[in-house]
């Protein structure tokens, strides 16, 4: 039977802005988007999960070379949604399983989990898509992220 | 020139888990989602945002039909680390916009999430892949957004 994880991908390029405790109520996300999109900057992946106390946490990463750009662009916005704090995280890498077949098979996502787990490697932020769970890990433990999960997944290095 | 967004995805058939302030080291995201992997239920979405004081909080979708088994599954996870809380919320729906061209376009988020905000919908979570931005909103509000975002992206609705 056909592996359903065809593949790891990985990207080290990967800078993440979250802005801390913003008011989760309508009109914010919009607000906290807009900025960026105005400055032409491409977001990759956007997270925010649930809120607490009448307030959200937004996260969102860039490329490396727009953090400058984006830290301009997002500071006034932090300040003006009253944000408790606006956070920069350089030191992230993002690790994802693809394949066709993972939202249909229940073991996947523990899997993946479980095999950073074992490295030692803290996961920092989960998302998951159709073919896709996608971690964001520290820089540093890519290589050792990517490498174990090819062995667990038995995909050949590519 | 093509429309980058083809289609509005919704589901209402969505129950949200939410583990709160669970220890933010490895082999907690292993932990949680190996009970519900070994009951064979079928997880939707996965959302980790960055965490804070040693903590992060962790939540998943199932459809309604999973929650007494689910529940069942996760109240001794989430004691046995020490959860702050296990919060179910069956109140949600998932809306997506779809488009290979997505991720390239800076503006889409922001479009979509000012249209919820014109709507007056609160966005519950935020997920993104280079195919699609997800959001959770509430269930009864799932219809309005949906023939919002179909005319905002000038689509036929399908
Ligand atoms: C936090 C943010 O997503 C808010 N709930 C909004 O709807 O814009
Ligand atoms: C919170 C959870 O994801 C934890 N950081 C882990 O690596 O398992």
């Amino acid at each position: 039977i056909r592996n359903p994880v065809r593949g790891i991908a990985h990207d080290t390029d990967v800078t993440r802005f979250t802005l801390v405790a913003v008011p989760d109520k309508p009109g914010v996300a919009a607000k906290v988007f807009h900025a960026p999109a105005e400055a032409k900057i491409n977001i990759d992946v956007i997270v925010q999960n649930m809120g607490a106390d009448g307030c959200a946490d937004l996260s969102f990463t860039i490329a490396d070379a727009d953090y400058e750009k984006a830290l301009k662009v997002m500071e006034p916005v932090a300040k003006e949604l009253n944000a408790k704090k606006l956070v920069v995280d350089q030191n992230v890498a993002k690790i994802s399983i693809v394949g066709t077949g993972i939202r249909s098979h229940p073991g996947y996502a523990d899997k993946m989990f479980s095999t950073l787990a074992s490295e030692e490697i803290n996961i920092l932020s989960i998302t998951t898509s159709e073919i896709r769970i996608t971690c964001l890990i520290e820089r540093d433990k890519a290589q050792q992220a990517v490498k174990a999960l090819h062995k667990v997944f038995e995909l050949e290095k590519v």
